[in-house]
């Protein structure tokens, strides 16, 4: 697994930054000095994480284009232990901008170089789509978390997803692991949430994390407030399921 | 509204491709002839209409990079009245292969003329991104029609797309319009859901269809069986309410 962890999947809605913030939280709480990097232009991370959109003046946008250092881009969250490299709409331009520069894929791993070494995890967290800010993320990362909707639609995506990973550990980062799938958003009322679930672990084996993510309202409630679930309401079934997977990540960890 | 719609969203998992599939069906059942585009390299718009990968032989990655003519991958759907041009994973190649292309952004809306005659209303679904698959439909359409789950990070990212809707109008489509906002996954056990619409209102006024999709299990089932909803449960909430949206758009184009 290692340090830097990349949340990643093309497929929409999955539970990428609700995954990112929340595993975050419950690693921060577990006294991991965390570093999450939001590489969605959207920035629902450092929304979601109470971080306001003129309190981002310089966020990785600034990093992969104009080489800022990553030190002067981080700023801490409310979350004791978790600190936080915003995105901005900006970020969008990005892909466009590199275009033409050989290293355009590995500038992120050449800025977060130099901050390593203060965190115990840093964790990506990637936009819905295949294109250069992924390719900077799975290109820095050691390995990859794939949230996982337990919806028909999310399992096709997957394929797609491990054709990419393995072509970026070809080309980019021949050490660059799936270190686990996560399943999200699973209802009880709902048998689609149970064949997909089966289907995945039939596929992935122990990759699949035991502990599975409810469907609950008290989740999708918490960004609305800034907070991440685990501040927001620590003892609701979301929450706890984070907590756990943390507590499973830290034991993956130990024994790789 | 015009012939021709965009459905789009930069936010993941919204609900733009069951609107697409669903919309379409619902139209083609009022006797429209409808040509439902699929622009996302994911597929599931191809998916969820029963086609199999391998009948995806042309596709639009040809029609927009080999500039194979559009009447030679549109295929029909299991539903009468209802056409396909589908996706398929090289799609994703796309956006780098026409990087040096001066006409990169008006591939589609050229491949599209030949055959516009034929139908009365055309879909393109796209992916969840502002890239160049997304720019390629919202410079062939004439309106965007958005998707907007009744969530919170969903709203966020609505200024956003209207902000790139305006430069695409500005540059490259001087009569793209906001069609319309359609509310999806509305839950009614959850106030956020309310919240979100009563926020969207307020911002939008009549733009927002006052049909809303509610969350309905049914939806979410239909496309595992390769079917839009409404041949999977005509009676449903789903089915329902995206027969009432097909009414509403057919009004709002009268009116027009
Ligand atoms: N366990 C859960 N229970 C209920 N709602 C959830 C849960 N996990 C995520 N959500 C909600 O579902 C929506 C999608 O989740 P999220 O935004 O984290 O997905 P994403 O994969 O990051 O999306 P994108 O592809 O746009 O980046 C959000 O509104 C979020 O609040
Ligand atoms: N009204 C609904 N009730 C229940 N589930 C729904 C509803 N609408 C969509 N879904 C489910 O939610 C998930 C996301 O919907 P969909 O794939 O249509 O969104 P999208 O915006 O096209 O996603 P992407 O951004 O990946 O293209 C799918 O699994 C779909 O089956
Ligand atoms: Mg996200
Ligand atoms: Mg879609």
């Amino acid at each position: 697994l290692g340090k830097v962890i990349a949340i990643a999947n093309q497929k929409g809605g999955v539970g990428k930054t609700t995954t990112a913030i929340n595993l975050g939280t419950a690693l921060a709480a577990a006294d991991c000095r965390v570093l999450l990097v939001d590489m969605d232009p959207q920035g629902n991370a450092s929304t979601g994480l109470g971080l306001a959109a003129r309190a981002r003046e310089r966020s990785i946008y600034h990093v992969l284009v104009d080489q800022v250092p990553m030190a002067d881009v981080i700023q801490p969250s409310q979350v004791p232990g978790l600190s936080v490299a915003p995105a901005t709409p900006d970020l969008l331009g990005a892909e466009l901008e590199l275009v033409d520069k050989r290293d355009r894929a590995l500038r992120l791993r050449q800025a977060l170089a130099e901050v390593l070494d203060r965190f115990d995890v840093v964790l990506f967290d990637c936009p819905p789509s295949l294109g250069l800010l992924t390719l900077n993320a799975l290109t820095a990362a050691e390995s990859v978390i794939v949230p996982l909707q337990c919806e028909f639609f999310a399992l096709e995506g997957l394929s797609h997803l491990v054709r990419n990973i393995e072509r970026v550990k070809r080309s980019f980062n021949p050490g660059l692991q799936i270190g686990g799938v996560i399943l999200t958003m699973h209802d009880r009322r709902n048998r689609l949430s149970d064949m997909v679930s089966e289907d995945v672990r039939s596929h992935f084996g122990d990759l699949v994390f035991s502990t599975i993510v409810p469907r609950n309202v008290r989740v999708s409630e918490a960004p609305s407030h800034g907070k991440p679930v685990l501040l927001y309401d620590w003892r609701c079934s979301g929450s706890q399921a984070y907590v756990k997977i943390a507590a499973e990540l830290l034991r993956r960890r130990r024994k790789a």
